[in-house]
């Protein structure tokens, strides 16, 4: 799976992922991806979120909205996705299920995973581009 | 006046030995989307650079998205992809597309061409007929490698993805 989230110069949030899916997954079957509010989401004045993992999870919990209500509510964009990681983890008992990157309207980053591996990297006008390729990168 | 910034992903999970051979070819994947995403963002919305931003991942073919796409039980390649504007919540997605490797601007133009949010399997794939979208090529051989050593995984009960599916897998096949 890969994403995106991005804020312009209007302040417009917006949000984008796409993916192969679960290698030898049963034809027909869909994930999280297409999900809005599961593997993605974004709400101006709030967050824009991607999400990429184990599909049948992060749809059940609705990840990326999660997120958003996290963020609606108070908390700062770096511990919103922490968070929902956190419970995932917790709820499911499954590592190496979840990798979240969000942006918030002050174009503050969150990036968080339970995963060893997380592709991720981000550019803005202050700074970057920057990319990682494992967790603890 | 909001600065503008771009965060991409390639994908999470557990780590593979071949992650360390493929490394070069996915850092440049994610450095020419961030330049793609980046441009797009200066000279247009922030929907132009996610989109920008995941068309060029789709594009490298390294990674789990458009030619990329891990192949399904049957070896097929069914993609899945969504877009999502904050500014008035518009959205558009696709899902098990096989006509087109970029599914990312297909589910775009179902959020800006159609009165609907999702289109799914061969309808999907005929919209993208329509609008001229590239049609997808065959798998790599990469992929038509990795495809076979996970069969056998499966023939050995070995492969950790799978819970219930050995039961329902086999009457997919006929042998």
């Amino acid at each position: 799976t890969v994403g995106a989230v991005a804020i312009d110069k209007e302040g417009n949030l917006s949000a984008a992922t796409s993916t192969g899916g679960l290698w030898l997954k049963l034809p027909g079957r869909v994930g999280d991806t297409p999900l809005p509010g599961a593997g993605v989401y974004a709400e101006n004045g709030v967050v824009a979120v991607s999400a990429t993992g184990i599909g049948e999870l992060i749809a059940r919990y609705l990840a990326s909205v999660k997120v958003a209500f996290k963020v609606k509510s108070g908390l700062i964009v770096e511990k919103a996705v922490e968070e929902v990681v956190g419970e995932i983890t917790k709820l499911f008992g499954q590592e190496n299920s979840i990798g979240l990157i969000a942006l918030d309207s002050h174009g503050r980053i969150g990036l968080a995973t339970n995963c060893e591996v997380f592709i991720r990297g981000f550019i803005s006008t202050e700074k970057g581009p920057m990319i990682a390729l494992l967790a603890n990168e | 006046m909001s600065k503008e910034v771009l965060v991409i992903h390639g994908g999470a999970g557990r780590y593979r030995q071949s992650l360390q051979e493929e490394r070069k070819e996915i850092e440049k994947t994610l450095r020419g989307a961030l330049e793609d995403g980046f441009k797009a963002l200066k000279s247009g919305s922030s929907l132009d650079a996610v989109e920008e931003a995941v068309k060029a991942m789709e594009a490298s073919g390294i990674l789990n998205a458009g030619k990329g796409a891990a192949l399904n039980l049957l070896g097929e390649q069914e993609r899945d992809a969504s877009v999502m504007f904050g500014k008035n919540l518009s959205f558009g997605a696709v899902a098990s597309v096989k006509y087109t490797w970029n599914a990312v601007t297909l589910a775009r133009r179902v959020m800006e061409k159609t009165d609907h949010v999702f289109l799914v399997g061969s309808g999907a794939d005929k919209l993208a007929e329509i609008l001229g979208l590239d049609p997808a090529g065959k798998p790599s051989n990469r992929l038509q490698e990795r495809y076979v050593e996970l069969i056998k995984m499966v023939g050995e009960k070995d492969y950790e993805l799978w819970r219930k599916n050995f039961e329902v897998a086999k009457h997919f096949f006929s042998d």
